[in-house]
């Protein structure tokens, strides 16, 4: 069981370690057991350090430093063990554009060996999809979905320069 | 194994029967504020988690059901069904697609005000074939690879060290 | 007491429903008190009713909604009674592309009787700012400022077309 | 009234001395991930808020110290400062600028680690007597004016009804 257990931590640990390099241009993670003798006694800790950074407690990084933190937690299981879908609502929306881009892109490569579903509002994650569903809620309070080309969310979410007022 | 299809009815705002077809690879949502996404991934947990608190953001099951929108008439009952492609048998079913539906009425006779039924390819089924069904697959509502709105960064938030610890035994 | 509670706690109410029918586009909200002959023994409840749909619990709406009930709560205090100054982090990353340009209107709005700052990553919102600073991560850790021009703002939170590739 | 400007030093990831000025409308404050946004506000509510909670996302008031940063020494202490235009005299002081400095140094021969300190227009001031100029202002590290990072929606999800009518009995 420890044996087992062992195995799966450390092929999962060096994913976390890559997969957060790669998404924070060059920080620094691991996961760290509590308890190495006995691994089951104890917890695990996401170690986080964003580049040109110093560890710091987990609850002190910022909205879009938790976010790719957790993101890269998701991605190392992922990549060692896939889930037959994944289904992430709105997990962009800490993220500022080069970060979403950054993800998107991930979620595009992982979405080779894996079925990813993504609820998001940012157009710079839905270029990356490979089909585009719209949701829109009718007068009459239900909802409506429709298959979209990407051209057509340019009035959902496109951010519009401001109109010459 | 990977979803195939989502199918709603009295859902939330989802009122008539409609069916959402899903591919491999990355498929994205998107729509104004209000118009139904996130319901959409409850109609996901709803199927999933017959146990699960994360389920639903209502207080109660029935708060799940279509209640009327503007100025319709609300419903007595909703279904869901997620259809899997089970062609690598990943679910110990021997077909090659996996249809779970859950259903729940309400019910003014029963103590807790409404029923849940449960089926697998439309046959009748119990929670606890449910619950064993997606043990095997290793899919459940409460797993990691199904995160709701804002909670992404909760697992570096309110997890706890053991919480982290527990999601690698399960794959161990 | 009881009086000076009811005309503050009226004119609030009056705001919050103009309020959040401008920022919803048409939907209803108000202030409820749960013990009417004496305030000050009950609380007070928020109802919203986005447009086209039921009265139903707050934690029931989405994302977008219940930032748009915050926002138009603190909006009717503010324009009853302004506090000095306003510093709202990142209140529009819920909101969709249009409901974000809305509520950016409003601040702008606003802004003429309170004075606002507010942290964004939204173009559709930074766009409405009279000023705009920017802040960056030196490589040795530390933070800096520097005062922005609208149009500078494209490589840190323009959502970029992606590239052909 | 209105906030003219922000000084810090040693703040987090502010080490230099550092002064944001403010004017009247609508400032917009943007930048990338990590680089230092929140801190600002942080900044806000660590001189608003000596014994407000809200204040730090670190354990203890001396995470709020510069640590160093990648390869340089941690700070001792630090310090900010809040400067209001008082030409209205919101605050009770006879002054056209009313500056709110506070200053925690790390001192290990203190029980709980560190010393607090605090200024008004740079002459030695009390907590006592800050809390007063504050409440007087009708400003707070606790008031629905500052809103951090996240909780737009816990007025509507965390807030109590009890919560919510204190806002408006603070104005009455
Ligand atoms: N039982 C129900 N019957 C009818 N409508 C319901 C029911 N339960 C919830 N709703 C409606 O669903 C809406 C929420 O939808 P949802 O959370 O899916 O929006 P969303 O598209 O995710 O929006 P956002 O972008 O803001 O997150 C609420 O406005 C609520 O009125
Ligand atoms: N005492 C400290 N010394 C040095 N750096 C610190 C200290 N405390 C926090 N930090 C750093 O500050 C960073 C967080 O900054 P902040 O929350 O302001 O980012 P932000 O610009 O708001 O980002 P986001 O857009 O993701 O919200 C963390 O990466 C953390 O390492
Ligand atoms: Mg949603
Ligand atoms: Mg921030």
């Amino acid at each position: 069981k420890k044996t087992g257990f062992y195995k799966v931590y450390t092929a999962i640990n060096e994913n976390f370690k890559r997969i957060y390099a790669e998404l924070s241009d060059g920080g620094e993670a691991e996961l760290v057991l509590e308890n190495p003798d006995n691994p089951f006694e104890g917890g695990l800790h996401i170690k986080a350090k964003p580049k040109n950074k110093k560890v710091i407690r987990l609850e002190s990084l910022s909205g879009g430093e938790k976010s790719l933190t957790g993101l890269a937690f998701i991605f190392a299981i992922q990549q060692y063990d896939p889930s037959p879908f994944y289904f992430l609502d709105e997990v962009d929306m800490f993220l500022d554009a080069i970060n979403a881009e950054i993800v998107a892109k991930v979620i595009k490569k992982n979405s080779a060996k894996a079925q990813f579903i993504m609820i998001s509002l940012r157009k710079v994650t839905l270029q990356y999809a490979d089909r585009l569903y719209g949701v829109t809620l009718e007068p009459n309070g239900t909802s409506k979905v429709v298959a979209l080309e990407l051209d057509q969310i340019k009035d959902m979410v496109e951010e519009k320069p401001k109109e010459e007022s | 194994m990977y979803l195939k299809e989502i199918q709603m009815r009295n859902f939330k705002t989802f009122t008539k029967p409609i069916s959402i077809t899903f591919e491999r690879g990355f498929t994205a949502v998107t729509g104004p504020n209000g118009s139904g996404k996130s319901n959409i991934s409850d109609a996901v947990l709803f199927v999933l988690g017959p146990k699960s608190s994360r389920v639903i953001r209502a207080g109660k099951l029935t708060d799940l059901i279509f209640n009327g929108g503007k100025e319709g008439k609300p419903a007595k009952e909703c279904e869901c069904s997620l259809i899997f492609d089970n062609t690598d048998r990943t679910i110990p079913i021997d077909a090659d697609e996996v249809k779970l539906t859950r259903v729940v009425k309400i019910s003014p006779s029963d103590p807790s005000g409404y029923n849940s039924y449960f089926y697998v390819n439309d046959k009748k089924s119990t929670l606890t074939e449910f619950e064993e069904l997606l043990a095997n697959a290793r899919i459940s509502a409460d797993s990691y690879n199904i995160v709701r709105q804002g909670d992404i960064t909760s697992i570096v938030e309110k997890m706890t060290p053991v919480d982290i610890r527990r999601i690698i035994d399960g794959i161990a």
